[in-house]
């Protein structure tokens, strides 16, 4: 049995908007830390890591370890009919092909419940690596998204390369070059407003524009977005979703041939 | 011209 309550449900639509142009279905896991997903996108360039830890929800109750595979256009279908300030209950018996999700108004003046039917999927479950990173920037998210947007209407793909004069991400295209440097910028009163760059050694790093204008859908579900770069590794873009967790981008980069 | 490496090429299956 599986009756997973979150007050906050438009955090989960957020989610939804977020990952279901990345990818197609996953398996959503269910374990006393909380409810979780990992997923590759269909050309296995970039992975998808959600939690929203089990302390997050109202209510939360997973009798025992569940996976349930859905496909996300479905779900999100179904998530889309629910109000944004809807509480949002997700229930599953054990052993059944279905899920419940279970809309109620603020004022209970109304109560919907949608049934969707879960599908087998057969998925790898990727071991990622704690790691020290070259450098981790922290920027406002709704800059880090008008970056991305800008630069893909000139070229395919952005170098970011962090040195100790700030980040710069550039791209070239057939109507010439971009590039935007963004300093150190801890003046500012919000916290959330602020730029802030821990860098061990400077690092440059290639990545197809599309996907990091995929991930920046997350944008809604928080003000600040961490990007970890190093040299040996997928770039991590990861969004915290308040008091419950996280989304993490992994992109694998583009190297010369 | 530049090439795309994968996810897999960087994290293991569990």
């Amino acid at each position: 049995m599986l009756e997973l309550r979150l007050v906050q449900g438009s955090l989960l639509k957020k989610v939804l908007e977020s990952v279901k142009d990345l990818v197609t279905d996953a398996n959503f896991d269910c374990s006393a830390t909380g409810f979780s997903l990992q997923a590759m996108d269909s050309s296995h360039v970039a992975l998808v890591a959600l939690l929203l830890r089990s302390e997050g929800f109202e209510h939360y109750r997973c009798d025992r370890n569940l996976s349930m595979g859905m496909n996300l256009n479905n779900m999100s279908k179904m998530l889309k009919c629910a109000g944004n300030d809807d509480i949002i209950t997700i229930k599953a018996d054990d052993g059944s092909d279905t899920v419940t999700f279970m809309f109620e108004s603020p004022t209970q003046d109304k109560i919907a419940d949608f049934e969707m039917k879960l599908m087998d999927i057969d998925s790898e479950h990727l071991g990622i690596p704690e790691a020290e990173y070259h450098a981790i920037v922290r920027m406002p998210s709704a800059e880090f998204a008008r970056i991305c947007k800008d630069l893909s209407s000139i070229g395919d793909t952005v170098v970011i390369s962090v040195t100790k004069e700030g980040v710069k991400f550039s791209t070239r295209g057939d109507i010439g070059t971009a590039n935007i440097v963004c300093r150190q910028n801890t003046s500012v009163d919000k916290p959330e407003e602020s730029t802030i760059i821990e860098m061990n050694e400077p690092v440059s790093l290639t990545f197809a524009l599309r996907y990091m204008n995929s991930f920046t859908k997350a944008t809604p579900l928080a003000n600040s977005v961490t990007i970890s770069l190093s040299s040996e590794l997928p770039v991590v873009v990861e969004y915290k979703i308040a008091e419950m967790g996280y989304i993490r981008f992994y992109l694998a980069p583009k190297i010369e041939d | 011209s530049c090439l795309q490496r994968k996810i897999l090429d960087y994290f293991g299956e569990n």
